[in-house]
Parts: C-alpha cells; structure tokens; sequence
C-alpha cells in the first residue's frame, strides 16, 4: 500500500530521532554522505544493536517500537558506550 | 556496573563541592538539600567524604545551564538529556551541570532533583553507565521517594571497586534486580489486573501479560509514583473493577489502572481488629464474592456484596487450605487458587479443598 503521508512523516520523525540519539549516546558518527557509504556496512544498525543489547531488547538492529520507546524516556546525557 | 574508560578516579578521598548557582524552581534550602543527600548516598558506602566550600575553586562545581553552555555538550530544552557530569579530574573535572530547562523538584513531579544529581555523581566519581534496569547508574530517569531511596547493590559493588567499602562496622548493603528467572525468587505480593499477572518484590514489578512469553520488570512507581515500595498484600475485585493493595496497616484502591483519590485508609475499614497489624496475602472468589486475607496462620473471610467480615472469622489457615501454611502472597485465576511460599507455588483447589500441584514460584515466567 502507499505510505500515508503522516506516516511517512512518523517514519521520518523516527528516523531523525534514532539517528540523534545514537549520535549522542553511541558514538555514531555525523555521517553526512550516506548516499557516499560503502556497500554492505550499515554503522546506523551496528550502533543500534549495541544500544539494544545495552538496553536487554531484542537485537534486531531496527527501530522496532520498544526501542523507539526507550529513546524517548528522559535520561542522563553522558553516552552508554565510551565518554 | 561500568568503570569510566581509563578508569579515572580521585586521588584522595577527602573531596570538595561548591554550588555555584540555584534553579528558581526549587527553594535554594531544598536544592542543598537535595545535594547533600545524594552527596551522602556515596559517601555512606565508600571512605569518600564530601566539604562544601563557598568562594573558590571545588572538585565537584554543581551548577545549573542553559542549552549551549561552552562545553560542547549543549542540553536540549526540556525532558530528554537531563544532565551531565565530567569523569574525575582538573578543571571541569567531576562537575556537574543540570539541564536549567527541566522541571526540578523535590518529590515525583517532573524530574526529582535528588535522583539525578546522585546518579550525576556517580559519573563524577569514575562510574559510567550500568545496564542493570535498578541501578541508580542506569541512563534512563525513574522516580523513587527520597525517603525510601537505597542505594541499589550493584551500585555499591561499583563504587566501592574504584574506592573501597565504608569504614563503617556493618558493610550497607542495597536491593538487588530482581530477575523473573531466578530460582531463588520470592514475591511480597500478587494480583491480577484485566487479565495481567502483577509480581510485586520490593520496589519493583514483574507484569506478565498472557499474550507475551516474557515477564516486563518495572518500578512500582513508574505506573503509581504514589505507591510506596515493599507492597505486602494485593487482590483483584473483577466486578468492580478495582485493585486493592495493603502495606502495614494501610491500603490504596487502584480502579483500573489509577489510585483512587482519598487513598491509603487504614485496614480498619474493611473490619479487622486493631490486633492486626498487615496482611500476608489476600485473593478474592468471583464466583462468591467472598476475599481472603491472609494473616500469619490465619485467615479472615470478607464478604464483598455486603462489604464487612463475615463472623467466625479469622480461622487456621490449614483449617480449610491444608498445609499451604504461612502464605506470601495468592491469586485466584480459572477458578484455582495459587499459593505463594517462598520459592514454592501451590495450586489449590477450593472445589475439592486439596493441593493439586506444587511448582516453582517463576513457573508463570516461562524459564
């Protein structure tokens, strides 16, 4: 079916949110080329199975809906992994 | 736990803090307050002392800031990124900073001062983050009274790796996680709610609902921030809809997934005898309208139609429940009732009046 425009908007929403949130929390890096990224290597799942398995969720390496919940929950703003 | 990459810590246990500004949403007493406090939940577990001083540089400079704040790690506004701390060191060194955006305050509304700034400490003393869900080092914010805040075990283990134990006689010691697979696992208190199994233990709560294999752990007061902690009893009326929770000799009513106002009563309600003191266990028959409280070895009849005890009553336990004995908690579900005792679970038939079965206490959690 075509993605509804809302949620097209929530995916994009979503997108940008795990993306920060790794950012700040996972040592991903500011990647702004993703189109530039080499074939196979996806730095944005690795880093969101690490946060997943931080957090005891099932490592799926996709913003499934406990994994959005979680990035939402207020929190410390030092990172889970390194400093 | 985890140590800070580098493992940084003091050199010397005798350490300085100095406030350097003040959140107008708190009284200035109540944020010193707040801060020796969660000063002392560190020092009452390590030989780390903490001295306030006033009009030069600190170890530890606590303040509150806006978005950027030139330290390359701008806050972001209200909720989200609550605070930060800087690993032990110079300068900027064991400092904290408190997102000024945020709702302070010194109970469960918006973000409890108290809480963050004694996990904020804990990243100024060497600790990074921990993964265990009850630790005062986990990333995510929870509430907790202040009043029955204990500093969770595997929060002591960490800090007093880096620093030692206390030069107290008696080592503190703090709650553990419980795990829904540990066989040593007992429970204060279980009830159903619209279908869902809830496992109290300590100031946590293990749900299980029918349609998900795992059990989901959580604190009391993530659903009910009034609610204290330790619930000792708690039964279902599926009529009313209602959940009714006793600690000592108090009890709060839940009607559906809210605390109803005018909550806790004294037990004294319901019809007991000022002899009694709390209650062990309760369940409740939907098919009679009759509940069960449970009180050492014995056992008291509550009517719910007509809402007082009934006579006779409290009677031995083993009188009409054979040798379930002392009971730790109970639940009625498809017309079974299931006994609590320590790490065993009896399935009581109050048809026949006989045990059918004995498990495990974690037989729901499918281990």
């Amino acid at each position: 079916l075509p993605v509804a425009p809302e949620e097209a908007e929530d995916e994009g929403k979503n997108l940008q949110l795990v993306e920060s949130y790794l950012q700040n929390f996972y040592n991903l890096q500011k990647d702004h080329q993703h189109h530039l990224r080499n074939k196979g290597k996806n730095p944005l799942a690795a880093k969101l199975k690490e946060m997943q398995a931080f957090f005891g969720l099932e490592v799926t390496g996709k913003p499934d809906l406990e994994t959005l919940e979680i990035m939402k929950k207020p929190r410390c703003a030092i990172p889970d992994i390194g400093q | 736990y985890v140590f800070t990459p580098g493992n940084p810590k003091w050199k010397r246990n005798n350490l300085t803090y100095r406030i350097l500004n003040y959140t107008p949403k708190m009284r200035q007493a109540d944020v010193d307050e707040a801060i020796r406090k969660a000063l002392s939940v560190w020092s009452n577990v390590t030989p780390l002392t903490f001295r306030k001083v006033e009009d030069k540089e600190a170890d530890i400079m606590i303040s509150f800031a806006y978005r950027d704040h030139q330290d390359n790690s701008p806050f972001d506004g209200p909720n989200g990124q609550l605070a930060h701390a800087f690993q032990p060191g110079e300068g900027i060194g064991g400092d904290v900073h408190l997102d000024e955006e945020e709702t302070w305050t010194k109970d469960g509304r918006g973000y409890n001062l108290f809480i963050v700034i004694a996990h904020e400490l804990g990243h100024s003393l060497g600790l990074s983050h921990s993964n265990d869900p009850g630790a005062l080092m986990y990333p995510t914010y929870s509430y907790t009274d202040p009043n029955e805040f204990l500093l969770p075990q595997d929060d002591i283990d960490g800090i007093q790796a880096i620093y030692g134990q206390s030069n107290a006689a008696v080592q503190p010691t703090g709650p553990v996680t419980p795990q829904a697979c540990d066989p040593n696992l007992t429970f204060d208190a279980i009830t159903t709610l619209r279908g869902e199994k809830i496992f109290f233990k300590g100031r946590y709560m293990l749900r299980k609902h029918p349609a998900r294999t795992e059990a989901e752990l959580n604190f009391i007061s993530l659903l009910w921030p009034k609610l204290p902690s330790g619930i000792q009893a708690a039964y279902e009326n599926v009529e009313r809809d209602e959940v009714l929770l006793f600690k000592e000799d108090k009890y709060w009513v839940l009607r559906g997934y809210d605390i109803a106002p005018g909550y806790p009563k004294p037990i004294y309600h319901l019809g007991f005898p000022k002899t009694v003191k709390r209650v062990n266990a309760a369940y409740s028959d939907e098919t009679t309208g009759k509940t069960y409280f449970f009180i050492a070895d014995r056992y008291w009849r509550y009517d719910e139609n007509k809402k007082s005890m009934d006579h006779g009553y409290p009677k031995k336990i083993v009188s009409k429940f054979g040798k379930t004995g002392r009971v730790d908690a109970a639940f009625q579900k498809d017309g079974y009732v299931y006994f609590f005792r320590g790490t065993t679970q009896f399935q009581f038939d109050p048809r026949t009046k006989r045990i059918v079965r004995k498990m495990k206490s974690i037989s729901w959690f499918n281990c």
